[in-house]
């Protein structure tokens, strides 16, 4: 038996949103811990990553692991069928076909349940090596969207490059190139409002400005946006849940030819 | 010209 319940059932249709241009479907791990799900995009450039703690929930009950292959397309209409502040249930027997999706209003005067069906997905899951990388840049996550939607319009492919003094994201194209720099903060009144970079090595990669402008989805689940660099490999940007968990992206580079 | 790589050039399948 399985069986989550959320208390504002607005926060999974945020993380819906936030992966469901990427993913087509997805499996949803399901285990004493939490429910995990790791996939890539179809073009396998880019790979969701995304952790939901058991404690972050109201209620949390998984007597045995359970992975249930999901047609997002399918849950996000389910999810369209609810308020932000309604309470969600979603339940599952063991070795089920179906999900069942609960949503009650807090007055409790309005309940509703949907079945959805599951689907059989191959799973296909990648090992992550422990990095330790160059550059963590911390910044609000709404400029962050900015920048990739600004900076998008002039080219296809955006250039971060990582020093002490700060971060430098440019691109170029047809009608010219364009810029942004950010330095550190030097003093901010909240945490969440400032840019801090922790660097061990300069880095400066380029990445393709249409997966992180469908990162950048994920925007409203947090204030905050980490970016993790290091030397030709994957970017990590990453958006903290708070109290439930994480998403991940992670995107592999261009490189010159 | 960039070329895109994949995450199979950085991640193995477990």
């Amino acid at each position: 038996m399985f069986e989550a319940r959320l208390l504002k059932s607005g926060q999974l249709k945020k993380i819906l949103e936030a992966i469901k241009e990427l993913l087509k479907e997805a499996t949803f791990d399901c285990s004493d811990s939490g429910i995990q799900l790791q996939a890539m995009d179809d073009a396998h450039v880019s790979l969701v990553s995304m952790c939901l703690k058991s404690t972050g929930f109201d209620k949390f009950r998984c007597d045995r692991n359970l992975s249930m292959g999901i047609n997002l397309e399918s849950m996000v209409k389910i999810m369209k069928c609810c308020s932000n502040d309604d309470i969600m249930t979603i339940k599952a027997q063991d070795n089920a076909d179906t999900l069942t999706i609960m949503f009650e209003t807090k007055n409790q005067e309005k309940m509703s349940d949907y079945e959805m069906k599951l689907m059989n997905l191959d799973q296909e899951h990648l090992g992550i090596p422990e990095t330790n990388y160059s550059c963590i840049i911390k910044m609000p996550s709404s400029e962050f969207a900015r920048i990739c939607r600004d900076l998008s319009q002039f080219g296809d492919s955006l250039v971060i490059a990582c020093t002490k003094e700060g971060v430098k994201f440019s691109t170029s194209g047809d009608i010219g190139s364009a810029n942004v720099k950010l330095s550190q903060t030097s003093t901010f009144d909240k945490e969440e409002e400032g840019v801090t970079i922790e660097m061990t090595q300069a880095v400066c990669l380029t990445f393709a400005c249409r997966y992180l402008n469908l990162f950048c989805k994920a925007t409203p689940l947090s204030t905050q946006v980490i970016l993790s660099m290091s030397g030709d490999v994957p970017l990590v940007v990453e958006y903290q849940i708070e109290e439930l968990g994480c998403i991940r992206y992670y995107l592999a580079p261009k490189i010159e030819e | 010209n960039m070329t895109q790589r994949t995450l199979m050039s950085y991640f193995n399948k477990k």
